[in-house]
């Protein structure tokens, strides 16, 4: 399995 | 001028055990509504959303918003020279680059005063969509940590499977495997000692022990904790605090290949 990052999910603002 | 003084000084503490192993330097933002901080460890897999209403403090005054950028293990050891029945006061000239910690004993007899140097940091800030949840499980904090710990033994990766039954924590590793399967509550007498979980479709993820194991660094903050998870979105792990807030962790599922 692999890790997905935080930012791949939220979006800068 | 920025001061928030906070007669239960240990919740500061408390606050800063629960964010220090994981993230390394934040943003406290500051205004007339409260203080907020939100940070991504290194590794940007996990996300902290702190905030603590301003109407929970003793006293607060925010005349211009301000952002005071902080090493958290500075933070961190400033606060362990509080004591934990300590009066603990922050504050700030507008447009200042130190913050100073105010430190009052019960009886006033002890006051120590820490000033420290603010670093102007730029770290990038994530939009958190308003999201509808699949699963909410809310449970005892503490059975929360005892299962993250118990699990990290068996692998690098947890499953939570949420069913309207109840919900199921596995790990599997070259040792062999454990799950751990907690039902719902049938009665609810002591609402902190309860199992509830509220579910609209059945969710199952994989995540990993050790942010979750960070993430439970926050359970003297509060006698329960919430998990809401959706498929394929970050889950949130949430600790409230008694009448002043709350802090979110969000955690990136692990994913096949």
């Amino acid at each position: 399995m692999s890790q997905k990052t935080i930012t791949a999910y939220f979006s800068s603002r | 001028m920025f001061e928030a003084r906070l007669l239960r000084g240990s919740i500061l503490k408390k606050v800063l055990e629960a964010i220090k192993d994981l993230l390394t330097q934040a943003t406290f933002d500051c205004d007339d509504s409260g203080i907020q901080l939100q940070a991504m460890d290194n590794s940007h897999v996990s996300l902290v959303s702190l905030q603590l209403r301003a109407d929970g403090f003793d006293k607060y005054r925010c005349d211009r918003n301000i952002s005071m950028g902080m090493n958290l293990n500075s933070v961190a050891k400033i606060l362990k020279c509080a004591g934990d029945k300590d009066t603990v006061t922050m504050k700030a000239q507008d447009n200042a680059d130190t913050v100073t910690f105010v430190f009052e004993s019960p009886n006033q007899e002890k006051v120590s005063d820490y000033e420290m140097k603010l670093m102007n940091l730029d770290l990038e800030h994530l939009g958190i969509p308003e999201t509808e949840y699949s699963c909410t499980i809310r449970m005892p904090s503490a059975e929360f940590a005892r299962i993250c710990r118990d699990l990290s033994q068996f692998g690098d990766s947890m499953v939570i499977a949420c069913t309207k039954e109840g919900v199921k924590f596995s790990a599997t590793g070259e040792i062999g495997s454990a799950n751990i399967k907690l039902a719902q509550t049938a009665s609810v007498d002591k609402e902190e000692e309860a199992v509830i979980i509220e579910m609209d479709e059945p969710v199952t993820l994989t995540f990993a022990c050790q942010y979750l194991n960070y993430f439970t660094k926050a359970t003297s903050l509060s006698p329960q904790v919430q998990l809401s998870m959706s498929a394929d979105v970050p889950l949130v792990v949430e600790y409230r605090i008694q009448d002043i807030g709350h802090i979110r962790y969000y955690l990136a599922p692990k994913i096949e290949d």
